[in-house]
């Protein structure tokens, strides 16, 4: 899911999504570090769900459209999660 | 980090709130969209909302003096380890409780601060700055949506501000509320916050001036507090306060009671508040709602109609229940009206016929009863069995206006 829908988004998108997720407390800093294994996709999906169970949004562990919109509305700058 | 879902609530906390009672803070600078009067204003009544359900106070004091919680706006970097990013994103963080930066609050002063402007109209300061106090105070962000401590700005309305039930549960489970404090025997009582009128919301436009009552739907002594209603609004005189904090939604503490009450009473016995709306009647303990409310008043043995006003006897242990316009009264032991009632209200000699409001326990005694109809007031020896004082100005002698 998460491979297929990084090619329907632009680079530019994929990458503000996936700060998103870093920057409130989803997936660890590191995760944006180049050369990921494959298994950190995984992670990915698991994390936009989690982001998308949050906010309210269907758990579909994709960058879908409702997601991307939640993600550009002005919010508060504390994570949602913290360790 | 407690995350309580199992039992509906979705309020997230932090591990260690303040541990005192009295919280400074202070304004380092304003916003020129708003101007430094209405950027206080906004902050001032967010730090209000939270007092008006937490035993805590909230006094500002000058940024030289050390605060607790020091508030600033600026832009992007500004020492600490969040930038801003200018319009959107990014609207304001906040340090959770703690020494030196913990609880603190910084707002992005790029951002299109407004004011009780409506919705759709740029990010309302009041409503950010109650959201990221409520960070400062120890609060998580919550996935329910429609909390305050949700993540993304959300408008609510801010003339009517009623703070939602899951951001109430969250702060209280962290400082306690005003009933669980005041009735907390194994510990010395802690002074309610003395000097924080509270205002949970941003008054109406025109809301009741409650100097300026002709009349009030119910009045009673609740956990040894003076409240007074009227509409879907509330005043209350805190313990050893000679003035009113309000108005306040009703809701705000009684969500059930939004379209406001006919009468209240206390019974300190059983520990219940008991509301009356029309032909029905709410049970309490504190806040909480106890089962099986709301009923109808046929359960406990009265007719169809409203109740005027109801006291409880601490003499006999009995409460009384008035209905006005026709000038009778009911006695109500256990569970239900007595036999042989009702009666004509002129057993209360002296005692007005169409009463609005009745209360006693005034500063814990209950010698006597205090019939209130429109501004005025009757006082009745509970042991003489008479009115003793007749047609008293209630505005001068307890409104202190």
């Amino acid at each position: 899911n998460h491979v297929k829908s990084r090619t329907k988004r632009d680079s530019a998108e994929i990458g503000f999504a996936e700060s998103y997720l870093v920057n409130y407390g989803y997936v660890p800093p590191d995760s944006l570090q180049s050369g990921r294994a494959n298994a950190e996709l995984h992670s990915w999906s698991k994390a936009l769900a989690e982001m998308q169970k949050f906010h309210g949004l269907p758990q579909t562990g994709e960058f879908d459209d409702a997601t991307i919109e939640i993600m550009k509305k002005p919010r508060c700058a504390n994570p949602d999660k913290v360790s | 980090v407690k995350t309580n879902l199992k039992r509906k609530k979705r309020y997230v906390t932090v591990g260690s709130p303040w541990q005192k009672q009295l919280i400074t803070y202070s304004i380092n600078n304003f916003t020129p969209k708003l101007g430094k009067k209405l950027t206080h204003e906004a902050i001032d009544n967010a730090f209000k909302v939270w007092s008006s359900f937490v035993p805590l106070q909230f006094d500002k004091v000058d940024a030289s003096q050390n605060p607790d919680i020091v508030t600033f706006f600026a832009e992007g970097f500004h020492n600490d380890n969040t930038n801003f990013d200018g319009v959107g994103g990014y609207l304001a963080h906040a340090f959770y409780p703690g020494s030196g930066i913990g609880g603190d609050t910084h707002f992005d002063g790029a951002e299109p601060w407004t004011l009780h402007q409506g919705p759709n109209k740029g990010n309302d300061l009041f409503l950010v700055a109650v959201h990221e106090l409520g960070h400062a105070l120890g609060l998580q962000h919550s996935p329910d949506v429609k909390a305050i401590m949700a993540p993304v700005y959300k408008y609510h309305d801010t003339k009517n501000f009623v703070l939602p039930q899951d951001d109430i549960l969250g702060i209280q489970s962290l400082y306690g509320n005003f009933w669980f404090k005041l009735f907390d025997s194994t510990k010395p009582p802690r002074r309610p916050a003395a000097t924080q009128p509270t205002i949970s919301s941003i008054p109406e436009p025109s809301p009741p001036k409650l100097c300026e009552l002709s009349n009030y739907d119910a009045i009673s002594f609740l956990r040894k507090e003076l409240y007074i209603f009227k509409g879907k609004y509330m005043w209350r005189r805190k313990r050893g306060k000679t003035s009113f904090s309000g108005p306040l939604m009703i809701s705000s503490f009684w969500p059930q009671l939004k379209n406001g009450v006919d009468a209240v009473y206390e019974n300190p016995t059983s520990n219940k508040i008991v509301f009356f709306k029309d032909h029905l009647f709410w049970e309490f303990r504190g806040t909480e709602l106890l089962p099986q409310s709301p009923r109808h008043v046929r359960h406990i043995g009265m007719q169809n109609g409203k109740v005027d006003a109801a006291v409880w006897w601490q003499r006999n242990g009995k409460t009384y229940f008035f209905k006005g316009n026709c000038g009778y009264y009911w006695r109500y032991g256990v569970g239900r009206v007595e036999e042989d009632y009702p009666r004509s209200i002129s057993v209360w000699n002296g005692a007005p016929a169409n009463v609005d409001a009745a209360f006693s326990g005034v500063d814990g005694s209950h010698n006597f009863t205090y019939f209130v109809k429109g501004n005025k007031y009757w006082v009745f020896n509970n042991w003489e069995i008479k009115t003793v004082k007749t047609s008293l100005s209630f505005v001068d002698d307890w409104l202190k206006c």
